[in-house]
């Protein structure tokens, strides 16, 4: 249990390329996104595959919102609110969101949410 | 986060970082796991945004995340961000957006549009360092030859810092985690020293991607917060990323 407590650091690691073993858990999968295709088409194929996977994280998003503000209030106020400031996002990105919040079926303020997560944590 | 860019004894580069993300959101008692960076591991991709079937340049990035934060540009730069906290912090930037106040650019939105436009080192680098901003950043940028690889550090309207390789002074990488370089990192979470210690142990004349790979794969540069490592050679284009795990004993952050 010492070991949590900071600073814990072990010796540096060697031969750990290629990567195997405990602190590798996969190699991450190539999609091409194609420019010349319509900014609200284009990430189309790789959002029908991770459509489920992109639904769980909202959802434990939700979760955790709905545990600092249980009357619900902060959700609604994503989902309700925010998606009148995409029409202020440059361009392609406010058609690209639109067209990722159509294909994956995940209301379209908590896509924004998502996409300015580091501006809203960078506290 | 964590990003390094090291020059090795021949002048070539390579850039590579540990993407941690999920810090306090959410903690699996039972499993010591950080909620958000165990649903964030399965979103995980590579991307090849091509333009006339010709690759314009390849990041690894989230789906459903349309700005990038990892990325390279075959043949001319590769660029991370690390997450800079300052109380003046994205929320203002938020919020001056919201009031109409819009001549600063979304962090991930700036990564993507010079990764798409940029031309040269040079050009990225002048863009990163004086486009205004919504939120405080690092921004760590490798080139395709000797001496080209800095940490722009950023405040939400200019740029506060650039700290460059410099072979020739034994300054042969330049390495940041998300504290000020001329500042102590918080004790609590310094990655800053044991990476450094073993990218001084590795030695120039020895570096690489799979060195670095080691460096990154030693706690607790890789932590629990740990989603991804990339590895990037610019001048090749080379891009490869890992899923990370960080099994027990392991530090939170």
């Amino acid at each position: 249990f010492a070991q949590y407590v900071p600073p814990y650091t072990e010796e540096c690691r060697t031969n750990m390329y290629p990567p195997a073993g405990p602190t590798y858990k996969s190699t991450v999968a190539w999609y091409t996104i194609d420019l010349d295709t319509p900014p609200y088409k284009r990430w189309n194929q790789l959002l029908s595959d991770k459509k489920a996977e992109l639904a769980m994280l909202n959802q434990v998003i939700k979760d955790l919102a709905n545990a600092f503000v249980p009357s619900g209030k902060l959700v609604d106020l994503v989902d309700k609110k925010l998606p009148s400031l995409i029409e202020t996002f440059p361009s392609p990105f406010h058609d690209e969101l639109k067209g990722i919040a159509d294909v994956s079926g995940v209301p379209l303020g908590e896509v924004l949410l998502f996409n300015i997560f580091y501006e809203v944590f960078t506290v | 986060c964590t990003s390094v860019v090291a020059e090795d004894s021949a002048g070539k580069l390579f850039h590579a970082r540990n993407m941690d993300f999920g810090l306090f959101l959410g903690w699996d008692v039972k499993n010591h796991t950080w909620v958000v960076t165990e649903y964030l591991r399965p979103l995980v991709v590579n991307l090849d945004f091509q333009k006339g079937n010709k690759t314009v340049f390849k990041s690894t990035s989230f789906a459903g995340y349309v700005g990038m934060l990892t990325g390279v540009k075959p043949g001319v730069f590769s660029v991370t961000m690390n997450e800079r906290f300052s109380l003046d912090g994205g929320y203002i930037g938020i919020i001056e957006w919201i009031i109409g106040r819009r001549d600063g650019m979304w962090m991930s939105f700036l990564m993507r549009s010079v990764l798409e436009n940029a031309t040269s080192y040079d050009d990225a680098k002048n863009q990163l360092a004086t486009t205004k901003l919504l939120a405080p950043a690092y921004f760590i940028l490798g080139g395709n030859k000797s001496g080209q690889g800095c940490v722009i550090t950023r405040s939400r309207t200019t740029s506060l810092d650039i700290w460059e390789i410099d072979a020739k002074q034994s300054q042969w990488y330049v390495l940041e985690t998300n504290y000020d370089r001329w500042k102590d990192p918080f004790f609590l979470d310094d990655r800053r020293t044991p990476a450094m210690k073993c990218l001084n142990q590795t030695t120039q004349a020895k570096i690489s991607l799979e060195k670095i790979y080691d460096v990154l794969s030693t706690k607790p540069v890789l932590n629990k917060l740990t989603v991804y490592t990339t590895l990037m050679e610019a001048s090749e284009g080379k891009l490869e990323s890992y899923i990370r795990d960080c099994p027990n004993p392991c530090m939170p952050w």
